[in-house]
This record gives C-alpha cells, structure tokens and sequence, in this order.
C-alpha cells in the first residue's frame, strides 16, 4: 500500500524487502551489485542495478515517487550518507538510514534521516538480554514500561480455585490478562476455576516474573 | 555472573560484550583483527587476538571454561564453521552462532549450534514491521499470543467515568493492566476515575487497538 525504496540490498536490505512486499508494500529495490539485484528481482516490484550516489539513476527509477526510502548500504559510510543526502533532496519524506557507528549516525541524522538503525548492535544487545535471562524469550517487556507480559502455567497450589480466592493480583503481584484452556483463549472473571494445563497470560514487573518462571 | 567467549568482533560481536559486561558476566573476547581487539579491550575481562579456527589458540585463552560462546564472525562462512565445530569439541555446552542463509544455518545446527541468529535479516523484517505499523513501535506484541500490549491515552468520552462505568473490557475489547498518572504507576481499580493526563497501559488483539491508535 505504499512505494517504498530500498537502497542497499545486502542481508538486511534484502531481509527488508521481503517483509515490505509481504506487507503489500511496492518496493523498489537498488543495489550496485548485480548479484545482489537478481537474489531480489523476484521478490520486488522493481529491482535495478544503479549507484545510489548517481541521482540521475535515483530519478529514472522513479525514486521520487517513493513515500519511504530506506538506506541500507553497510560498510560503504560515504555512499551511505551522500545516497541519504540525494534522496531528502528528491525530497522523499521518510528516509530511514542505517549507521555504522555513533558519528555516522549523527551525521545521517543532521543530513535528514528521520531514523537511524543500527541491525548488529541492536541484535548485539537483544542476544546479550536473551542469553542472561532465559524466561525473557518467553516474555515481551512492554516498551517505556518496567512491565513484563507472557505466558505461565499455574503454580500446584492455583489448581481448584478461583481467581478472587487467589486474590491473585495481590498474592502474585501480576495481572491476569487471559487464559488458554485447550486451545481456547478467553478473558477469565473473578469465579474462573483455574485447572491444570491451564495457560494464563500475565503481567507483571521484571523480578516478580522472573520468581515464577525459574524452573 | 557467567563466563562467556565471544568469537568475532564486529558490530554485532561488539555490542554483545558490552550488554553482557554490562549484565555482569566475565567475558573472552577473541578476534583476529588486532583493531578489533584494541575496540574492545577496555570493555571486557579479557580480549585476545587470535584466529577461532585455531583450537592450541583457544584452549590458550581459557575457552574450555566457558558456559556459552558465541560465534559472531559475520562473512567468513568457513571460519564460522570451523570455529563452532572446535568449541563443540572443547566441551562449551551452549554455543550460538550466526548465519548468513538458511543452508550455513543448516550446517551450524548440525555441527552443534544450540541456537543460530540471523542479526541483519531479523532487523531487517523489524524495521518492516515498524514501518507499516508505526503504532506498533508504542506496542508489544506478545510472544505466541495475537495480544498486543501498549500505553494509550483516553478516549474524550473516558474522562471523569469510573472503569466499571465504561465496562472498559466489554466496549473496548482491551484489558488494563495498570495507569500512569503524574509519573505515578499503579493498577487501578472499578471505581477508578480516568483524568484526562492519564497513560493507560492496555492488552488487547491489534485491530482492536490500531482503531484506538491511529491519530
Ligand atoms: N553506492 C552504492 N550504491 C548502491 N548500492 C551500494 C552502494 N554501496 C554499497 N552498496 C550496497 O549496499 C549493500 C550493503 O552494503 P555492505 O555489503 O557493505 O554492508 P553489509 O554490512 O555487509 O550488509 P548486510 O549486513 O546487510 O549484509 C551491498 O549489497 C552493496 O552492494
Ligand atoms: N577465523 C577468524 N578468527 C577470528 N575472528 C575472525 C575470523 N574470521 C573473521 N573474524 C572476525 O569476525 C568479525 C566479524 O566478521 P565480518 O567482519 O566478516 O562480518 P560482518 O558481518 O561485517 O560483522 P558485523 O556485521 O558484526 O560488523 C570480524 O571482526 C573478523 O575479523
């Protein structure tokens, strides 16, 4: 539903690509490899070997019609930050870049790129997180929140009773958000009888989940 | 808390040893760029220049007192392999490596590869995701679940209504988990007044809450 451009079309540019299209994005993808363009051509709209610091080849295909552009070179710093200038001055809206190091990123940004993304370091960080605490793959953290949410199973001394007869919200200092009893996924009341092999979705802080979910 | 050697120190090898020294972990950083190591020798516990495919040099380094090790060597496919194969054989029960396909993640798994990550493709397709739903940058979606977890702002009709008179699960289809008012979090209770200024954090499946969302 939208144009989007993809410059760069490495693993993250193509990775990119493919989400954009299954999306029902347009996307038009440009690489100065020719390799590269053809492991994308059959996935896009659009794919074209061209420079992306060549603005001539930016406007026969048809950048300027893109709502989005993505910069997604890598190792290429100048190519990066002069293919980012070009496409603010074709005057496309959004354009996203991808940045190398904190000086490349602040000079994508001072050049227009509303967002810049760092794939390595942020991928980097979220396997440090999930190596030292294992239950968090199981757990999203709700983002600007200290909150935690995922699924658990009951606890021996749940089984038989009722969510007002836990008084679960206080006892276990998480809220219940829904359960999954085979399969069936529904919002439990106060007299819901919690069974074994009941699933229930909680919420709650990092350090009273992580209690529970030590096995 | 852990031992852990980190193989390869590119960007993404770098950003994990400084989330896992963060976490407290004693980290073995080993690459055989000596600019790579120099990086990153402030940062950990050990940083060594070396060739992974070499095993005298990692048993050297101390690589059998590792519990995890991760091979982060992005484009050397051969070395990747090699380098995961020998910490198999130096008895590191958890070693995660990164691919580059499909098929080099394949021969990973085979060799040993207790789990194998995909950095630039995983960025790749959340970045597309972000993209097409940018409420979805406010709102995290629950692992295995259609939930979606987030922070809205009330509704004009909310304003000066106790929960239980908006019978806010019943008209919204969205579960409050807790509120944020003046900077204060707490979970609130049936007769809960909303204020305009309120942040309500709110569970509920995505195109329920895309309607609430889009501004
Ligand atoms: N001037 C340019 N015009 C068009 N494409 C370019 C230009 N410079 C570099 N590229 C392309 O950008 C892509 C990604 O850059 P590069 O391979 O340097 O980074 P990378 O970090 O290895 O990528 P990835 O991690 O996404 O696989 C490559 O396919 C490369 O051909
Ligand atoms: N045999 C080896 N022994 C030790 N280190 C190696 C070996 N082969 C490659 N490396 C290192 O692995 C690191 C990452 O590999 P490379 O630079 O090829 O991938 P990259 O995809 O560009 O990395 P990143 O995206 O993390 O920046 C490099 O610092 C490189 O020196």
């Amino acid at each position: 539903n939208k144009v989007i451009l993809v410059v760069g079309l490495g693993r993250f540019g193509q990775a990119l690509c493919k989400s954009l299209v299954e999306q029902k994005n347009q996307v038009i993808a440009i690489d100065r490899s020719r390799q590269h363009v053809e492991e994308i051509a059959t996935v896009v709209d659009i794919a074209i070997q061209a420079d992306a610091t060549d603005m001539e080849a930016l406007l026969k295909v048809g950048a300027k019609e893109a709502e989005i552009a993505i910069v997604a070179i890598g190792g290429n710093i100048e190519a990066s930050i002069l293919a980012t200038s070009i496409l603010k001055d074709l005057g496309i809206q959004n354009v996203i870049a991808r940045a190398q190091n904190a000086i490349h990123a602040r000079v994508l940004a001072r050049i227009g790129a509303s967002r810049v993304v760092f794939p390595e370091k942020d991928m980097g960080e979220r396997l440090a997180m999930l190596l030292v605490n294992p239950w968090m793959s199981h757990f999203a953290q709700l983002p600007g929140s200290p909150f935690h949410v995922g699924e658990i199973r009951p606890l021996p001394e749940m089984e038989g009773k009722t969510l007002a007869e836990l008084d679960f919200r206080t006892q276990y200092n998480a809220v219940v958000l829904n359960m999954n009893r085979s399969g069936e996924r529904f919002i439990p009341r106060a007299d819901t009888v919690i069974e074994a092999g009941d699933r229930i979705l909680v919420a709650g802080l990092k350090e009273d989940l992580e209690t529970w979910v030590v096995e």
